[in-house]
């Protein structure tokens, strides 16, 4: 699963703050990185918690999913990370949806199955 | 000490000193099992130490360590939550009962761990999507993670024969307990003769402690909890 190579490529080419269209831009590319890892990535965390923030940040940043995509810009200092999805957990204590597995789960996705283990006595 | 796996396959087992329950993308848990009295292969879990691996903006890496009379109500840098990140608070400490049973709610990979001093002893359990327990790291073969495969079989003991045995004698073993009485005390607790009775059963001649028979009664709660198939809450071993 190459999921943190989208991530790298997304702190590349967000070099500095700028117009909102640029990180539309590197957004829209991030989408597609991620969307080729799905295969691969289908039972990593980091990507279903990525595959679900993309779409609140392009709300968060009027983006359309329709524009051009950017390649990551060579030699630019690393950017402070993207900000959060906005908080919409019915449990506000567990902070983004990211960070909460269920509400981190593709839409479609079918139920979690719930494993247990034990160790207890002599 | 007893295992049931991830699969709900049920062992009991030697294991002495520092064995791996779990490890994968998110997190690690060890315990450290020492002999309850001189001269027997039972063991008991005195140590357990969880790691919870540093994940996106959500938490920190995070240690819980707990010892016999160490039960803390906090990981082991004094914090009681993942950190300074935006999701911190989905990693969280909860104290039930001062020194006996605390809790930690792992909600970014959907984990809740109880653990417990009963006795001397500590007990461990786990909820887990199976995405998690699943998420093994490249180049790990996961052969000793006894969550996941159990103990080796060199290290099991057959709780079946043991009752043969322990059922056949009518006098008091070293321990001060006789089979029948041993199966009395169990049955206050645990009415239905299923495995964790049988734990109880085994637990007592094996060790004399009263304690355990608490220690199968809370492993039986933690089950009913934790487990997400009440069909599954008991399992029966032999007389299936």
């Amino acid at each position: 699963c190459k999921i943190l190579k989208c991530n790298s490529e997304l702190w590349a080419s967000t070099s500095k703050t700028g117009p909102e269209e640029d990180f539309c831009i590197a957004l829209r590319a991030y989408d597609n990185c991620v969307r080729r890892t799905a295969r691969t990535c289908r039972g990593d965390l980091t990507y279903h918690s990525a595959q679900h923030g993309i779409g609140d940040l392009m709300s968060q940043h009027n983006c359309s999913k329709e524009e051009p995509t950017s390649q990551p810009r060579a030699r630019t200092p690393l950017p402070p990370p993207p900000p959060p999805p906005v908080l919409t957990s019915q449990e506000p204590s567990s902070g983004p949806e990211g960070c909460h597995y269920e509400h981190s789960l593709p839409r479609n996705a079918p139920p979690s199955n719930y494993t247990h283990c034990g160790f207890f006595g002599v | 000490p007893h295992l049931r796996t991830f699969g709900d396959d049920f062992q009991t087992c030697k294991v002495e000193g520092a064995w791996p329950l779990i490890h994968n993308k998110y997190l690690s848990v060890q315990v450290t099992n020492s002999p309850v009295v001189p001269g027997s292969l039972a063991t008991a879990t005195t140590k357990l130490t969880i790691i919870f691996k540093n994940f996106q903006q959500c938490v920190d890496q995070k240690m819980y360590h707990a010892e016999t009379d160490q039960l803390p109500s906090a990981f082991a840098d004094g914090s009681k939550n993942g950190g300074d990140r935006h999701g911190a608070n989905a990693l969280q400490v909860v104290e039930k009962v001062l020194g006996q049973h605390v809790e930690i709610h792992a909600r970014y990979i959907g984990t809740t761990i109880v653990v417990r001093q009963v006795g001397r002893y500590l007990t461990f359990a786990v909820r887990m999507p199976e995405e998690v327990v699943n998420s093994v790291e490249e180049g790990d073969n996961q052969d000793l993670y006894l969550c996941l495969h159990g103990c080796p079989t060199n290290q099991r003991i057959d709780l079946e024969s043991f009752r043969a045995r322990a059922g056949s004698r009518t006098s008091a073993g070293p321990r001060g307990f006789t089979y029948q009485s041993a199966k009395a005390k169990c049955k206050e607790r645990l009415p239905v003769e299923d495995v964790y009775f049988q734990s109880c059963v085994f637990d007592l001649l094996s060790s004399g402690d009263i304690n355990f028979t608490m220690a199968a009664f809370y492993a039986f709660e933690d089950v009913k909890m934790l487990h997400s198939n009440s069909n599954r809450h008991h399992l029966f071993k032999g007389k299936a």
